[in-house]
């Protein structure tokens, strides 16, 4: 079920007969090659193929299976593994709405995302969610979720990113987007919602004055969830940014986007090695229908290619 | 980072992780430590110094030396199109480029909202071109992009504007009849302005990894893609990948986006881009 990518390529270096750590090594370093062209990050790829060669040499006695088939399959296993498991489970609040937190870099699919993830939420769940749109920044960022809200029926939470600018001065920047939020809660609240999800403008992570916003929406929410939203064409770059979003805000899951192109993906198993989180879905298309619950196993073929 | 100034095949080694993690890729990387192994044994490179030099040398060269300038039609209207996948910084690089056309008072400019599809998209370059003082043409929701393409070439030529710039939706390259219509809005140009058009800018995000080859190599198959914006570069990625987009298909990096407002975007300099992979 792999495809002939890696297993080819194996199949073709190692001999036939037995399992040796020599040919072992050489399966290794097509593994280590196919890791690298899938975007998965360099030290993860360090740390994953130590673990495969350990399960390998584990193996050194089995006989009468085609070696090189046998080290993809300790790798492809050891993947799904890593990638693993299939955990949609969105955190519940006891009383009051479920709060959902959408953070990531710029361009990565979060006001797509928040869509989709309310229709989720209604059609799979029966859930009743309001939207925020507390990115203040980006032109038309709050017309842009009200579209959406309109195209799926509910409710959207919007404050003027203008309004109260002569107090903006008094407060430090970056308690508008938490007054929005906590705005949005309360509206959510009196509107008998259960569910809202905050829509947050793209940063980098290295841009302090943004990461602090962002923690004072955690401190003054507490939202029973953050997903973190990461473009699946990520490459190296992917454990930098996914391991600084989770170290500042203890993200409780990830939502990869763009996985209807043909990138290998290797960003999934990056973020997951290194900061532990699992991805909870995946994005595959514009519309509002394309989000799938994540599945290690596929996600595993895709990244071996 | 290398420890002292000594040299040897472990330390040329320890390149290919910078390399890798600046997203220049496998195939590249190990050209580019094969060389400077080569180097080493002939005796060309003594020190640490010498070999980071012939690295940045090296890389330099695969750039293509001069960067290129936003390219001007013979006579005016140039029509700029700006392209590439969902999310890469289009928008914001067509209000960087007003930006850069504008500021002096020299050019006018005309803008084309030809995403019709994704929410507020038209309402977002809509603002841009408010708050840079230009117009521009827009269609209804849903309308066929390249009608509105259309329409503003012949707007760009009757009313005398320097600067046709046409802002497109996002699109997947794997998507085939979301490239059939990149290649309509380009085509449907041409009956106003023969031409045109006359630059084609591939937005890539920094932070892409080895897809962005796919992205340009699909995006180069529908039109004739004449430079790349390479933006959020202000972030920790180091956009390695326009090394190799150079070398193989010969697309050069004319701009660098860093940052959100239209004054964050810069004519491309290799040198110090270079500087950048290799920190
Ligand atoms: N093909 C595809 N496109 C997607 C997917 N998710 C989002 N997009 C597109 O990606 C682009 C960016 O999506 P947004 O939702 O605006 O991204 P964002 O993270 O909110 O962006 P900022 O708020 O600017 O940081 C849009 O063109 C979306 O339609 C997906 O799963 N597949
Ligand atoms: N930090 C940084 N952010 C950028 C840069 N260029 C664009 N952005 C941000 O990236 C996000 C997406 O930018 P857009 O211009 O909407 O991207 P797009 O390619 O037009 O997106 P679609 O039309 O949805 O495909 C926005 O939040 C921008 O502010 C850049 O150079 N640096
Ligand atoms: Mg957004
Ligand atoms: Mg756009």
């Amino acid at each position: 079920q792999l495809t002939d990518g890696l297993s080819g390529a194996i199949s073709r270096l190692v001999s036939r007969g037995k399992l040796t750590e020599a040919n072992i090594d050489e399966g290794l370093r097509e593994v280590r090659k196919a890791l690298l062209e899938a975007d998965v990050a360099l030290p993860v790829i360090k740390d994953f193929i130590d673990k495969v060669k350990a399960k390998a040499v584990g193996q050194l006695q089995i006989e009468g299976v085609d070696p090189g088939q046998q080290i993809v399959k300790v790798v492809n296993d050891e993947l799904v593994a890593l990638m693993g498991p299939i955990d949609t489970r969105i955190r519940e609040q006891g009383n009051g709405p479920t709060i959902i937190m959408m953070v990531g870099l710029q361009g990565a699919g979060k006001t797509t995302s928040c869509g989709k993830l309310a229709k989720y939420l209604v059609e799979k769940k029966r859930r009743k969610p309001v939207l925020v749109a507390a990115d203040l920044q980006r032109p038309a960022a709050i017309d842009q979720l009200k579209v959406l809200g309109e195209q799926l029926g509910l409710p959207v939470y919007s404050e003027d990113p203008n309004a109260s600018k002569g107090l903006t001065g008094i407060f430090k920047r970056g308690s508008r987007a938490a007054e929005v939020c906590k705005n949005g809660v309360k509206f959510a609240t009196q509107a008998g919602c259960d569910t809202v999800i905050l829509d947050t403008a793209g940063r980098l992570h290295i841009d302090d004055d943004l990461m602090k916003e962002l923690r004072d929406v955690k401190e003054r929410l507490e939202p029973q969830n953050i997903f973190l939203v990461v473009d699946a064409m990520t490459g190296q770059d992917a454990v930098k940014s996914a391991k600084e979003f989770n170290d500042q805000l203890a993200v409780d899951g990830v939502i990869l986007t763009k996985l209807d192109g043909d990138a290998r993906g290797g960003a999934a198993l990056s973020i997951k090695a290194v900061t532990g989180k699992t991805i909870k879905f995946i994005g595959t298309g514009e519309k509002l229908d394309r989000l799938e619950e994540f599945h290690p196993d596929r996600m595993a073929s895709r990244v071996l290619g | 980072r290398l420890l002292g100034g000594g040299l040897d095949e472990d330390i040329i080694d320890s390149l290919e992780e910078i390399l890798l993690r600046a997203d220049i890729g496998v195939t590249a990387t190990q050209r580019l430590i094969g060389g400077l192994k080569e180097g080493y044994r002939a005796g060309n490179l003594k020190d640490q110094a010498q070999v980071l030099e012939f690295l940045k040398t090296g890389l330099k060269e695969k750039l293509g030396g001069e960067a290129p300038k936003l390219r001007e039609a013979p006579k005016p209207p140039t029509v700029v199109i700006v392209a590439g996948v969902n999310g890469s910084g289009k928008t914001t690089s067509v209000a960087k480029l007003t930006h850069l056309l504008t500021r002096g008072g020299e050019k006018k400019v005309l803008l084309a909202a030809c995403d019709t599809f994704r929410a507020a998209a038209v309402e977002q370059l809509a603002t841009w071109a408010g708050r840079l003082g230009v117009d521009i043409v827009r269609g209804q929701t849903g309308a066929d992009p390249a009608a509105v393409a259309h329409d503003a070439c012949e707007k760009a030529l009757k009313q005398g504007y320097d600067y046709l710039v046409i802002d497109t939706a996002g699109r997947l390259h794997t998507d085939k009849n979301l490239m059939r219509e990149l290649e309509k809005i380009a085509r449907v140009g041409k009956k106003h302005i023969p031409d045109s058009p006359h630059e084609v800018l591939l937005v890539l995000d920094a932070t892409t990894g080895q897809n962005a080859v796919r992205q340009a190599k699909e995006f180069l198959e529908v039109l004739p893609v004449s430079g790349i914006i390479l933006a959020k570069l202000d972030g920790t990625a180091k956009g390695g990948i326009v090394v190799v987009i150079r070398e193989e298909l010969g697309i050069p990096v004319k701009f660098v986006g860093l940052g959100e407002q239209p004054t964050d975007m810069q004519p491309f300099d290799a040198g110090v881009f270079v500087d950048g992979l290799l920190s």
